[in-house]
């Protein structure tokens, strides 16, 4: 998608910027992302034109996103806690719900016992959609009825995996603006419930990022680290036209990782994030 | 905000001794980093820049007293004009049903605002009929059924296995059959590059000749909402455009985009979760928005 020409003249610049901006990353880290590149290229004796200024810029890019040992999700072998306890968050719509189905599944097919957490309690028919994940997954899930107490769904499935010997638990969360502040105090209180058992949960609270999203996602994972402390993102719909760039911005403000991507709406639509992989569709 | 840095901008370019062309251009690129931080996808932004710049010019902002205000209105009023002029109301058939079709991508609240607007129209005294047309998402039929037990307008919905394209044909059917005022045809999310799904929307607006069709889009969108709006566009000539989630603070550049690419008007905006949650399409409102 970036036309350039042997050298890097203003045009060829202008364009990468431009791709970079399409892409989500936003203005100051395209910026930052072509000055860096015209710093190497000055540096660097590239042989193959264009194609080694892509290959610069991929490389970049991956640099930026990788994944250090402490980024990577396990998800299969000894687990770091039991059960081990995924918190699933994020705003309305970007896929929680779904990338926690196709995470049970994941940790079902390497022999984990796998419980669900059915914390929406409030969306018009969330917990039947769970209750069908499950099923795909071959997980168990704990629910309450609709309109319970979202933290105390959280206590009970978290007592009930430790009773059942459950490896994993996940929790799936109801859509909640950022904005909206006792959404957000309500989410404390799940994190809260979830703590009150001592067994260091949760592990893992991911961000679910719909692959579409623009600048605010910036803002989305600020203030939900506020209310809950993230250890990464889920970044969902890669498999449209979007390509969720704006990643690259979150890791560079906030040095937290991609760990999973969702590419589809089928069970096993779900990959761990692979920064080379995620740069080289950036530019494709 | 905007003025405050043109006005610093044209400070400074003053004590420089007479502010030219070129110095618009450096305020020029504050609105563009707004724009781009307001989600605007940088091609829409491009263009707009440019007419900005020969408002700028043709009114002569460089002898203004207030340069900084008189271009933030420049940009506002054209920000104004881009959105659409005045609200457009939904078309309704000269004899009814009419025919209201929901698109978009997956997760941008469609079902949502197939209630939404079931409740307006049954409060306006023209009795509605919902119609369950997604097949894929796990519940999804529930999931309006729900919503239409809570505001008390009948859903219509086929088993498990029904071909979606039937099932708005024979909804449209049912609410001719049962004298109702409008039929809601709430789709499944898709993506605007699957080819098969995109054709099954071909198919339901063959056998349902929609009267409304309006393309459901979240305004929390970044730059992709330029490509996702204009296949759908180029494929189905949407008629109308709903925003939801208004009630984030995203800025919403993706109505800008929404609009430059199909030139279809943004009729409803969502502005939360509950059923009452819609409101019509404040063009001055949405400009001050992006303009943070
Ligand atoms: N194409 C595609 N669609 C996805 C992906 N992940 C989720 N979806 C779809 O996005 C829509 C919303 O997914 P949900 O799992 O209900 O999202 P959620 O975050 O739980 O939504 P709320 O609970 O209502 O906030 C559904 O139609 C999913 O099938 C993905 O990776 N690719
Ligand atoms: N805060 C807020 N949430 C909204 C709004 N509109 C819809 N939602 C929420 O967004 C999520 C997705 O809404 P749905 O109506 O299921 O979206 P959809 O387009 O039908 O999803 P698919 O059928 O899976 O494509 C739900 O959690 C809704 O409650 C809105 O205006 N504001
Ligand atoms: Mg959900
Ligand atoms: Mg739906």
């Amino acid at each position: 998608i970036v036309p350039i020409g042997t050298r890097l003249d203003d045009d060829a610049i202008d364009d990468i910027e431009a791709a970079l901006i399409g892409a989500d990353m936003g203005l100051e880290t395209s910026t930052e992302i072509v000055d860096e590149l015209r710093k190497r290229l000055r540096s660097e004796q590239l042989e193959d034109g264009p194609a080694g200024v892509m290959r610069v810029l991929e490389e970049q890019v991956a640099a930026m996103v990788a994944l250090g040992e402490e980024g990577v999700l396990p998800l299969e072998g000894v687990l770091p806690g039991k059960p081990y306890v995924v918190l699933i968050v994020g705003v309305n719509g970007a896929g929680k719900t779904t990338t926690a189905g196709k995470l049970a599944k994941r940790y079902t097919d390497a022999g984990k016992k796998v419980v669900i957490a059915a914390c929406d309690t409030f969306r018009a028919a969330a917990i039947p959609q769970l209750e069908i994940w499950a099923e795909r997954a071959g997980a168990d899930i704990v629910r309450a009825q609709h309109g319970a107490d979202p933290a105390a769904v959280a206590f009970d499935a978290l007592e009930a995996a430790k009773a059942r010997g459950a490896d994993v638990l996940l929790v799936d969360t109801a859509g909640r603006l950022h904005n909206k502040v006792n959404l957000m105090e309500e989410l404390k209180k799940i994190r809260r419930s979830l703590a009150k058992h001592d067994l260091g949960a949760p592990h893992e609270t991911l961000l679910v990022l719909d692959g579409t999203s623009g600048q605010n996602a910036l803002i989305q994972a600020r203030e939900f680290n506020q209310a809950t402390e993230l250890t990464g993102f889920a970044l969902t719909k890669l498999d449209g036209t979007a390509k969720g760039g704006i990643v690259v911005a979150l890791r560079r403000e906030m040095d937290l990782p991609v760990k999973l991507i969702g590419v589809g709406e089928g069970v096993d639509d779900l990959q761990p994030f692979d920064g080379a992989a995620f740069a080289k569709a950036l530019f494709a | 905000r905007l003025s405050e840095r043109f006005d610093d901008i044209f400070r400074s370019l003053r004590g420089q001794g007479r502010i030219t062309e070129r110095n618009i251009d450096e305020t020029l690129r504050e609105v563009r980093r707004s724009l781009l931080e307001a989600d605007v996808n940088f091609k829409v932004a491009k263009g707009f820049i440019l007419r900005v710049k020969e408002q700028a010019l043709g009114q002569d902002v460089l002898k203004s007293l207030t340069p900084g205000q008189q271009l933030v209105k420049i940009v506002h009023d054209e920000l104004v004009g881009l959105l659409g002029g005045s609200n457009s109301p939904l078309k309704l058939a000269d004899l009814p049903p009419t025919v209201i079709m929901l698109v978009g991508l997956q997760g941008c609240g469609k079902t949502t605002i197939a209630a939404k607007l079931a409740s307006q129209f049954k409060e306006k005294g023209r009795p509605p009929l919902l119609v369950a047309a997604d097949m894929y998402r796990p519940a999804a039929v529930e999931q309006l059924q729900t919503l239409g037990t809570s505001i008390e307008v009948p859903v219509f919905s086929q088993p498990a296995g029904s071909d979606p394209v039937e099932i708005c044909r024979l909804g449209v059917d049912e609410a001719r059959k049962t004298n109702r005022s409008v039929v809601i045809l709430d789709t499944a999310g898709r993506l605007s590059i699957d080819e098969e799904m995109m054709h099954e929307l071909d198919r339901i607006l063959q056998a349902t000749s929609p009267h409304e069709i309006l393309f459901v889009a979240d305004c929390m969108q970044g730059q992709d909402a330029v490509e996702t709006a204009g296949r759908f566009y180029e494929r189905l000539a949407f008629s109308g455009c709903v925003l939801t989630k208004f009630d984030s603070d995203a800025r919403g550049g993706a109505a800008l985009s929404i609009r430059e690419v199909t030139g279809q008007p943004i009729k409803f905006v969502g502005t939360g979760e509950k059923v009452g949650d819609l409101e019509p399409f404040h063009p001055d409102r949405m400009a001050s928005r992006i303009l943070g």
